[in-house]
């Protein structure tokens, strides 16, 4: 079973052009997990960053002053509550 | 879980009782609905479409389906809201009632069954077919980049590693050519919804390019009044616009190829999420998600049995 232990989901808020452009070298990265599509400044994009990249990530964003927040702030936490609730939904 | 009434639509559910559900209600309403089996998936698994149909010969009809992309359960679990709801305002809702004395709905709860299931066993962030590819140690198309409709173009991958990677043909993905060869021996399909999660959009044709399709205004004048129903219940705000232009340039999707071979009312859903789970959503968003949703595609198949083409 995959897991996502300290893996976090950023919401990734393009400001301008060059930020657009420097996120789609980061879409390269075969890495990540875009969550949603479409790089613009209307609309943030979520991506789920594996821990081991979590670091290496956030100061790329941070060198490119491009602003992000954490969405989701471990991954595997939410999943566990979601499995736990759907066993105890079966044994109802 | 044996009858419908007492089936827990705000839960989460596996495959199989997603399967035993439909059933379920297929029991519960035999004169109603039916179970059609498609074909099956790559690792042979039924792939089941629910046909609400009042009679008649190949009468008109629309298609909706959720779940193309494994992980957006909450897409799978709202289908399968939809469609208990659907059944029980038959012969009690004017509009439901009328709707289906003219025309048969087609509702697919779980349009990528392979990778539904691998959501629950093995990886819960799975989007893709489970296709082996030759070559690759990376499995799994993505099925909605695998439609001949611009396909391979830009907005997708040809990386079977990459999640967007479209496959090594068009209608490669058996789970892709079972709906194309249903939508096209029917022949009188004249509505295609596509619902996925999440991000709030209501969307219309062309992805796989920024052109806009000559029935651009009807479209955008169908989902603008669709969306107002819908957030006229919780007030979750919704966009309304083409593939291209409201997100990205996407090459290789179902309501792309569907418009092009005449279906004229296609449309894809993107549906909620509060800004803090994505594809998590918990289930207790479950019931309200499916009820907002259920009145946007009312309203659309409404206006299709209205402007009959």
């Amino acid at each position: 079973k995959e897991l996502f232990n300290g893996d976090q989901v950023l919401r990734i808020h393009a400001e301008s052009e060059d930020h657009i452009h420097i996120l789609k070298e980061l879409d390269e990265d075969s890495g990540l997990d875009f969550w949603t599509h479409g790089f613009s400044t209307e609309r943030p994009v979520d991506v789920r960053v594996p821990h081991a990249s979590l670091y290496a990530v956030k100061d790329f964003l941070k060198e490119n002053n491009i602003p992000f927040t954490v969405m989701i702030n471990n991954v595997q936490d939410l999943l566990d509550e979601q499995k736990a609730e759907m066993v105890s939904n079966a044994e109802t | 879980e044996r009858n419908a009434k007492i089936f827990d639509f705000a839960a989460y559910h596996d495959l199989d009782t997603i399967y035993s559900f439909m059933d379920t209600l297929v029991a519960s309403h035999p004169n109603l609905i039916s179970k059609i089996n498609i074909g099956n998936s790559y690792e042979n698994r039924p792939m089941y479409a629910l046909k609400f149909s009042t009679g008649g010969e190949n009468r008109p009809a629309i298609w909706i389906d959720a779940g193309i992309h494994a992980r957006e359960w909450v897409t799978q679990a709202s289908a399968v809201w939809i469609a208990n709801k659907m059944a029980s305002d038959y012969g009690v809702d004017p509009s439901v009632t009328s709707l289906l004395g003219q025309m048969d709905v087609y509702l697919m709860i779980v349009t990528n069954p392979d990778g539904y299931s691998f959501t629950h066993t093995d990886n819960r962030m799975w989007r893709k077919t489970r296709s082996v590819n030759p070559g690759s140690s990376c499995r799994g198309t993505d099925p909605n980049r695998n439609w001949d409709a611009g396909f391979g173009g830009p907005g997708a991958s040809k990386n079977p590693c990459s999640d967007s990677y479209h496959g090594p043909y068009a209608h490669s993905e058996v789970e892709v050519k079972n709906v194309v060869d249903l939508i096209k021996g029917h022949g009188n399909f004249k509505s295609f919804i596509s619902i996925h999660s999440y991000s709030q959009l209501l969307m219309y044709p062309y992805g796989y390019t920024c052109t806009n399709i000559p029935d651009q205004s009807e479209l955008h004048a169908v989902g603008t009044a669709a969306i107002k129903e819908l957030m006229s219940l919780y007030n979750t705000k919704y966009q309304v616009g083409s593939i291209c232009k409201i997100i990205y340039q996407a090459s290789g999707g179902s309501i792309d190829w569907t418009y092009n071979i005449g279906i004229k009312y296609s449309f894809a859903f993107e549906l909620r999420d509060t800004g803090l789970y994505g594809f998590l959503l918990p289930a207790n968003q479950i019931i309200p998600t499916a009820e907002e949703t259920w009145l946007g595609l009312k309203n659309i198949m409404e206006y299709v049995r209205d402007h009959p083409y």
